[in-house]
This record gives C-alpha cells, sequence and structure tokens, in this order.
C-alpha cells in the first residue's frame, strides 16, 4: 500500500498570471512528483497540490523565493488516510 | 436491509455492489440492475435503473466516482439511490419525475481505479488501463470523451493524472456509458459527480464559446445552487467548465451536450479547502443530501421543459 507518511497538501494563492505561470511550471517538474488537487487556472483562484515529503523543501523555497504565499491546508495526509481507515474498520467490525 | 446499511461511512466495492443487489431485491417494482460493460480488469460495470415502466421512457442519468478518489461521490450515490427508494411515492416532485421518466444511477464508474484507492493507493484517480510503451498506468476518464479530444486542456503524457488516452473512448468504462447512451437515445438529462471544490458546471470545457443552451443553463444553475445551498449554506460557484476552472476537453458533459442532452452538468461536491478528496465520513450524508436539492431541481426541470 503506498505511503503518504510526511505528504502535505499546501493551498497556493497565486496573486497575478505571472505567478499562475510559476506554479504551472512546478508542474511540469516530474521529479517532484506533485499532485495537483486543484489545478493552477487564474489568480485568486485557490490551487491545491500534494507534495511528497522529498519535495517538501524545495516546493517551499520555490514558493517563498518567487513571493507566492500558501498555506498548509493538510499537515500529515498518511494521519488522515490513517483516520479514515480506522473510522472504516471499527464500522466494520461493529456490522459483524 | 438497506435500511440498516450505514451511509455514514465510506465502503469497498463489493459492499457497493451488495448494496445494489439489497436494494433491487427490496424494491424490484421500481429499481433493477443493469450490466453495462466490465471494467479493463473484468469488474463488472453496473447501473441501476429506476422505473415505473412503459418502454424506453425519457431518461435522466446520474453518475458517480468517474475519478475513484472522489470517495464521497459513490458514499453519495449510494445515499441517492436509496433516497430514490425512500421518497418515491411520497416527495411529490421525485414522484412525477418518476411516474414519467426513468431515473439511471452509475453509483461506481471507474471500479477499477475505486477497487485500487481501497487495496493499493488512495489517491489513485485514474482508470488502470495500460499504455503500450509506457509504465504508467490509466487514463483520466473525464478527458476520454469524444468532444475536443486531444485539444489543449487534457495531457498527452500516459505519466500526467489528467492523460486523455490514445484515442476518444480507448477507455471501456467511459465507451460503456457512451454505447449505453446511444443505445439508449432519449436521455434528456446527464449529471456527472465530481469532488471537490464546490462548483456546478454546464459546457463547454473545450472551448470558450458559449453553448448555445447558456442562458438556460445558467438559470437552472442558480436555482440548483440555491436549493443546495438552502440546507446547511454550502455555497456552490456555476458557470462553464472553461470560464468556471480551465479549459478541460474530452469531458463527459461536453460529449453529452454534443449528443443533444440539453441538461448536460458536472458537479463538484465539497469541501472548499479542508479535507480535499479526505472528506470525513462524517461529512457524507450532509453533502448527499444537500446535492439532492439541487438533482431534485435539475430533475424538475427537466420534466417540465421537455424537448
Amino acid at each position: 500500500t503506498e505511503d503518504f507518511v510526511g505528504h502535505q497538501v499546501l493551498r497556493v494563492s497565486a496573486a497575478n498570471e505571472a505567478q499562475v505561470q510559476m506554479v504551472k511550471e512546478l508542474e511540469d517538474l516530474e521529479h517532484l512528483q506533485l499532485d495537483f488537487w486543484r489545478d493552477p487556472s487564474r489568480p485568486g483562484t485557490p490551487i491545491d497540490v500534494r507534495v511528497p515529503f522529498s519535495s517538501l523543501q524545495a516546493v517551499k523555497i520555490f514558493l517563498e523565493s518567487h513571493g507566492i504565499s500558501y498555506t498548509i491546508m493538510i499537515e500529515d495526509v498518511q494521519s488522515l488516510l490513517d483516520k479514515e481507515k480506522r473510522q472504516m474498520s471499527s464500522f466494520q467490525a461493529r456490522a459483524q | 436491509s438497506t435500511d440498516t446499511f450505514n451511509y455514514a461511512t465510506y465502503h469497498t466495492l463489493e459492499e457497493i455492489y451488495n448494496f445494489m443487489d439489497l436494494l433491487v431485491a427490496e424494491n424490484p417494482q421500481l429499481a433493477s440492475k443493469i450490466q453495462i460493460g466490465n471494467s479493463y480488469e473484468g469488474r463488472p460495470i453496473y447501473i441501476l435503473k429506476f422505473s415505473t415502466g412503459g418502454d424506453n421512457r425519457p431518461a435522466i442519468w446520474i453518475d458517480t466516482g468517474i475519478h475513484s478518489r472522489e470517495w464521497v461521490t459513490q458514499a453519495s450515490g449510494v445515499w441517492f439511490a436509496k433516497k430514490i427508494t425512500q421518497d418515491y411515492g411520497q416527495d411529490p416532485t421525485l414522484t412525477a419525475i418518476l411516474d414519467s421518466m426513468d431515473i439511471f444511477l452509475e453509483i461506481v464508474t471507474n471500479p477499477d481505479g475505486f477497487a485500487f484507492t481501497h487495496s493499493s493507493n488512495r489517491m489513485w484517480r485514474k482508470t488502470r488501463s495500460k499504455t503500450a510503451g509506457s509504465i504508467c498506468v490509466g487514463v483520466d476518464p473525464n478527458r476520454n470523451w469524444d468532444a475536443g479530444f486531444g485539444k489543449p486542456g487534457a495531457s498527452s503524457n500516459p505519466c500526467s493524472d489528467t492523460y486523455r488516452g490514445k484515442f476518444a473512448n480507448s477507455e471501456v468504462e467511459v465507451r460503456s456509458i457512451v454505447d449505453f447512451v446511444k443505445t439508449h437515445g432519449n436521455i434528456k438529462a446527464f449529471i456527472s459527480i465530481h469532488s471537490y471544490s464546490q462548483l456546478l458546471l454546464y459546457p463547454y470545457g473545450y472551448t470558450s464559446q458559449p453553448a448555445p443552451d447558456e442562458e438556460e443553463l445558467d438559470q437552472l444553475s442558480k436555482s440548483a445552487v440555491t436549493a443546495l445551498a438552502s440546507l446547511y449554506g454550502t455555497k456552490f460557484k456555476y458557470g462553464s467548465i472553461i470560464k468556471a476552472i480551465y479549459q478541460a476537453s474530452g469531458s463527459t458533459v461536453d460529449w453529452t451536450y454534443s449528443q443533444g442532452i440539453k441538461y448536460s452538468f458536472t458537479f463538484e461536491l465539497r469541501d472548499t479547502g479542508r479535507y480535499g478528496f479526505l472528506l470525513p465520513a462524517s461529512q457524507i450524508i450532509p453533502t448527499a443530501q444537500e446535492t439532492w436539492l439541487a438533482l431534485l431541481t435539475i430533475m424538475e426541470h427537466t420534466l417540465n421543459h421537455p424537448y
């Protein structure tokens, strides 16, 4: 099973078209293995991206160095998945 | 029994398929199950048909879960199915709809992807078909339709999450619906349900040209999102795909609209920035409840505006 420990989902706010383009450039960098939950479209529309732990530093430095603001939407994807799994398992156990 | 089924938790493919069998067994006069194909990995693709009789009545299509990781959509589809059987004969709007029209509901549109999200990768979005010459698997089934296929707004890279596939309808999960819709020939509304970001969208996605029925679709969208918001205050934006989000080619409702299905819509359900695809199970029922109000609005409009 794929492990998402340390993966974060960032909510990126591109303030202008140039910043949207910069985030689109990030999308093309396959080695970062970014997973865009909400694709870059236009200024003011949130961009959500899941970033593997191994790429977090590079992505955050990229965003900060270009003055692109972001917040952490999900601190650790795996912990949410664990919660989800526990909820399903406990329901299944009760059902049985 | 579907009365004791837990609608407030996520379920596996097997559990959902068992639920469908139970629902049909409990409501033989109203519900039936049709297999419209087999997935790439050989799983059956089922739709539920809700009908009160008559041959080839005008129909409404609803599908959920074409993107497998959008779990709240399959869960909402289960809830809708139960809601239809509960409300027929009780709710005057739904009763009027079903007295004249059929409803088709495909709860798990991408069964291979959905099974894969449960077994191996919760974040899987695409189908599971293999692409010759690539190590990457799967096609985005919402870029694989024969409407602006191959234009900007989809990827030609098999490793991309928006990979469009080698040709339109290459995915059996898409082709099964295409064949069904064409064979049926009398579908009047087609609603494809995704998550997340709280949007109600209509054609087009591949071109910025307005759809010929844009004014009516826009008005209807406004009514639908107003109805949706009346329950919990959840705010939805609406508009054409290309204007409300971004250019997307080969999308489902662009194709259905091109087939003459005027009331072609796609939803993006909750949420707006806390959980994304990992919406807690406690939000399944509220999400389904509010979405149902919007669906009823669209279905009632379809009933009252024959074309």
